[in-house]
């Protein structure tokens, strides 16, 4: 026998290939490939001498203990048996390849020459996966207890849900201790549901899903929980707690009834004695999100932002007030105000009001003085005030195209500001008036 | 004021009342300006250095009452840099400026005087009045006094220095007034206060010269410093007031 390298793939010939092969002459090639491979093997050239049955030259294959087949001839030749394009596939990572010729070549006393055979084989992945479904098929011991992921050159097992995969790296146990689920929606049952449930089960359910979600849930038929007539729940049980609180404690055939828990967090204990026959429990959750209350404001001048016909977890809105108003949060004002709805349902802050603004008592004008020509005392928003100087002896600066009357004016306005409407802030200034005297020198006797 | 008579209150509400080396006059501009002679604050042939005591009074007739009305701080004082205290023939320049530490209230009875902006203001002839707390024919006042009097022709007034063969400067920063045939003059305590003359296209009275020296009083004439010539000394120094 001659063993080939462990390799991916490769080449074998017959002796002295192409030259012609030598008579009485055998051997086993051995091709082998990594573990987790099968052999594939085609030939490409194949010129041996033909016999009835392949009886004097002969290339046999075999791999896993099977015969793939005796073949001599020439491609594309009617007379022996020639492989043609057919693959030759191993179950396992091994093919032999046997090599048989007799003590002449003639053929009506010629002698003939036969070059022989150059085989090409690769290795190509096996899947252990389907071999276990075919072992299944067969009432063999499976790979994977539960489930079986195939990988090129190998595979792995898994366990279902609520099963956990033993040291052996193929057997599941029961292990639905913290079981945890995060989805906004989805499914949850007891092991093997709907067929029975396992014995001896310390089960635990978490549910836990984003802020500002509650949970919904519905327990589906069959529900069948090993139970007692007189005893409340005394074999096995499903306990339900939301938020920590507890709804229940659950069994027989009777299903919970539909909960909504207005929280993001609930909590399944499922314990089971050592024996029973119930089917169990399955049960839907799905999740909505939080509403908060329609904003509404608390007075005519506060404004709210582009109102949405609904708020939810997360929404937020921006009060604003109406011109020459400001918002006040109790005595504070505020530059802005947004509130934002909480994962409870409520708004983090509550609705400001707005208060008209207020431009203060107006700066005297010194060497002059102001009317109010709105109403009097009053200097919040729009109010309105005319600035005087002392006349005859002060005379208010103006600027060529002004008038005292425009540079005298001023409004409360929307920023809290009395202003003029062409100098702004800035207060008008009153001269003296000079060479104006009141009571001048007068000469009445001639 | 020779030859005068009695100021009625808001007469001259310009009229400030000084006392320094002596009894002197002002006139307020603006409303914490007052426009003075340089001379009342460094007096010819005096050896003090300026560190006698300005004190400024205004908005009174009665020199009692005016001082019981209170001193006037002043912040700055400022002097012409022409005004030459060591040449006692020479009166260029005296003209001073002193800014009061506080604005004051204008009233009846204290109010500003205007500036001149023309040479018409000193055409011969031309009526104006001086007042003053000053002497009056060898006696003090206790009220302000005021005088009528002309400006006189530049010519006359030299022709009658040359006569009395003084060597006085009488530049054209300077005018006169008054008149010998007249027994009516601005005297000793006068000095500092303003002639003024009424403008009557705009019913302004308007200060043309300040009282300066003179030979004797009621003898001739009264030299003035011409403040048509320093209004623009005068504006720097007041900035935008």
């Amino acid at each position: 026998s001659i063993h080939i390298p462990q390799k991916l793939f490769g080449e074998v010939t017959s002796p002295l290939y192409p030259k012609p092969y030598p008579n009485n002459f055998e051997t086993t090639t051995v091709v082998t490939v990594p573990q987790g491979y099968r052999v594939k093997l085609i030939f490409w050239q194949f010129d041996l001498e033909p016999s009835e049955g392949c009886f004097y030259d002969y290339v046999k294959i075999s791999a896993d203990k099977k015969n793939l087949g005796r073949f001599c001839g020439q491609l594309g030749s009617p007379l022996g048996n020639p492989p043609g394009k057919k693959e030759f596939l191993s179950q396992g990572n091994k093919m032999l390849l046997t090599f048989h010729t007799d003590f002449s070549n003639e053929e009506n006393g010629t002698v003939m020459f036969y070059k022989g055979f150059l085989a090409y084989y690769q290795a190509v992945d096996l899947d252990e996966c389907a071999t276990q479904l075919n072992s299944v098929e067969e009432a063999a011991q499976p790979l994977c207890r539960h489930l079986c992921h195939n990988y090129v050159g190998g595979y792995f097992c898994s366990c279902r849900p609520g099963y956990e995969l033993q040291a052996d790296g193929h057997s599941c146990q029961a292990s639905c201790g913290s079981e945890l689920y995060t989805e906004p929606s989805g499914y949850i049952s007891s092991l093997e549901y709907p067929r029975p449930y396992p014995s001896d089960l310390r089960c635990n359910y978490s549910i836990r899903v984003e802020r500002g979600l509650t949970l919904h849930l519905k327990f589906l038929e069959p529900f069948e929980i090993d139970d007692h007539q007189q005893v409340h729940c005394p074999y096995d049980q499903l306990q339900i707690y939301a938020s920590g609180k507890s709804i229940g404690e659950f069994c027989g055939t009777q299903r919970p009834p539909d909960l909504d828990s207005s929280g993001n967090a609930i909590d399944l204990l499922f314990f089971t004695d050592e024996s029973g026959d119930s089917r169990g429990w399955k049960l839907h959750y799905t999740t909505e999100i939080i509403k908060c209350p329609q904003p509404k404001t608390l007075d005519e001048f506060t404004m709210i932002r582009d109102l949405q016909p609904k708020y939810q977890f997360r929404d937020y809105f921006i009060a604003s007030c109406k011109q020459g108003y400001e918002l006040m949060e109790g005595k504070q004002v505020l530059t802005s105000f947004t509130a934002v709805c909480q994962d409870d349902g409520t708004w983090h802050r509550a609705m400001p009001r707005c208060r008209i603004k207020d431009c203060g008592q107006p700066r005297s004008l010194p060497n002059g003085y102001f009317h109010y020509t709105t109403t009097r005392g009053v200097h919040t928003y729009q109010a309105r005030i005319q600035y005087y100087c002392h006349e005859p002896y002060y005379k208010m600066l103006t600027r060529a195209e002004s008038s005292e009357l425009e540079r005298g004016t001023y409004t409360c306005t929307a920023q809290g500001i009395w202003k003029n409407e062409q100098e702004g802030e800035k207060l008008p200034r009153c001269l003296p008036v000079c060479g104006k005297p009141v009571h001048p020198v007068e000469s009445k006797q001639r | 004021i020779i030859g005068g008579q009695r100021a009625r209150p808001g007469n001259f509400p310009w009229q400030a009342f000084t006392n320094i080396y002596g009894r002197g006059g002002g006139a307020l501009l603006g409303d914490r300006w007052i426009l003075t002679a340089a001379h009342t604050l460094y007096p010819k042939d005096h050896s003090a250095q300026g560190n006698a005591s300005v004190d400024v009074f205004l908005g009174h007739t009665s020199v009692e009452e005016i001082m019981k009305l209170g001193n006037h701080p002043i912040r700055r004082v400022s002097i012409h840099p022409d005004y030459r205290q060591d040449e006692s023939n020479n009166f260029e320049g005296d003209i001073a400026l002193l800014e009061l530490e506080n604005s004051v209230t204008l009233g009846p009875n204290l109010l500003p005087i205007c500036l001149p902006d023309n040479d018409t203001f000193y055409d011969t002839g031309l009526m104006g009045y001086v007042s003053g707390f000053g002497i009056t024919e060898e006696r003090i006042v206790s009220h302000l006094r005021f005088v009528r009097l002309p400006v006189a022709r530049r010519e006359a007034c030299e022709k009658w220095l040359q006569g009395k063969q003084r060597n006085d400067v009488f530049s054209q920063s300077m005018f006169c007034a008054g008149d010998p045939s007249l027994k009516q003059d601005s005297c000793q305590g006068d000095s500092g206060g303003v002639f003024a003359v009424r403008d009557p296209n705009s019913d302004r009275w308007v200060a043309t010269g300040i009282v300066s020296w003179g030979i004797g009083c009621s003898r001739g004439y009264g030299f003035y410093t011409k403040l048509l010539s320093y209004v623009d000394w005068i504006k720097k120094e007041m900035g935008e007031d």
